[in-house]
């Protein structure tokens, strides 16, 4: 049996809003461990996954493995019911054909419960062995998503370049161009205001601006995110939980 | 510029 209460029911809510729409059907792998999602956006060029550890939630069981086959967009309609203070619970049994959410109002005697039907989803599962990066960048993530949004207003390409010390965001339209250059920060008294360059070789690598438009609908979860890039690889755009992650792999567009 | 399917860099499982 699953059952797992987050404190709140806003970090399952925020993670649910960063994923629902760039994927249609997830199974959440429910161990004792945690809950973890692999899925791959409907066009193949985005990987998500997603780890809430045991230690997110206020209390956590999973006696036994359990693979609850999810549609996110039934979900996240279940879960915007939900107050972000609320406390939510999430229970289903070993064998489950569906997965109750029992929302608390911490102030009031309020009790909300919903169950969701399970689906079963046949999704490839893939191996994503330990990358090696060429170059790091810790960043605000409020800062990145801005960059995002207003680069995707010229193209729908986006440069990403890295030299000692700075990142260049460069956007070639149409009807224009532009360019956003960051350098290396720190912030003593606001930390998550600092930006961090770690380089061991120069990165000039194109993206999708639809897909980077999407990531950072994951905002929310972190006041940082952490962009690692390798050259002709996938770019890891990852945004930490209090324990766990929720990582984008996004295949960058080359010439062959 | 071509967009490679991201199942192109990984194994599948």
């Amino acid at each position: 049996m699953l059952e797992g209460k987050f404190d709140e029911a806003s970090l399952l809510k925020k993670v649910i809003d960063a994923m629902k729409d760039s994927v249609k059907l997830c199974n959440f792998n429910c161990t004792e461990n945690g809950i973890s999602v692999q899925a791959i956006d409907d066009s193949r060029v985005l990987l998500i996954s997603l780890l809430i550890e045991a230690g997110s939630f206020e209390d956590y069981r999973c006696d036994r493995n359990i693979v609850l086959g999810l549609e996110m967009e039934s979900l996240n309609k279940i879960i915007k019911n939900g107050n972000a203070s609320d406390m939510l619970t999430l229970v289903a049994e070993d064998s489950p054909d569906a997965l109750n959410l029992i929302f608390e109002d911490k102030r009031r005697d309020r009790i909300a419960e919903y169950s969701l039907k399970l689906m079963d989803i046949d999704q490839d599962f893939l191996k994503i062995e330990d990358m090696k990066f060429d170059a790091v960048v810790n960043m605000p993530s409020a800062e990145f998503a801005k960059i995002c949004r207003d680069m995707k207003t010229l193209s729908e390409s986006l440069q990403i370049i890295i030299t000692k010390d700075s990142v260049k965001f460069n956007s070639e339209g149409d009807f224009g161009s532009g360019s956003v250059v960051i350098k290396s920060f720190t912030d003593l008294e606001k930390t998550e205001e600092s930006v961090r360059i770690t380089l061991e070789k120069p990165i000039n690598l194109t993206f999708g601006a639809k897909y980077l438009n999407d990531i950072i609908k994951s905002t929310p979860l972190a006041s940082q995110v952490t962009i690692k890039l390798c050259d002709k690889q996938p770019a890891l755009f990852e945004y930490q939980l209090p324990s766990g992650y929720l990582r984008f792999y996004l295949a960058p567009k080359f010439e062959d | 510029m071509p967009q490679p399917i991201i199942s192109q860099f990984f194994l599948p499982h």
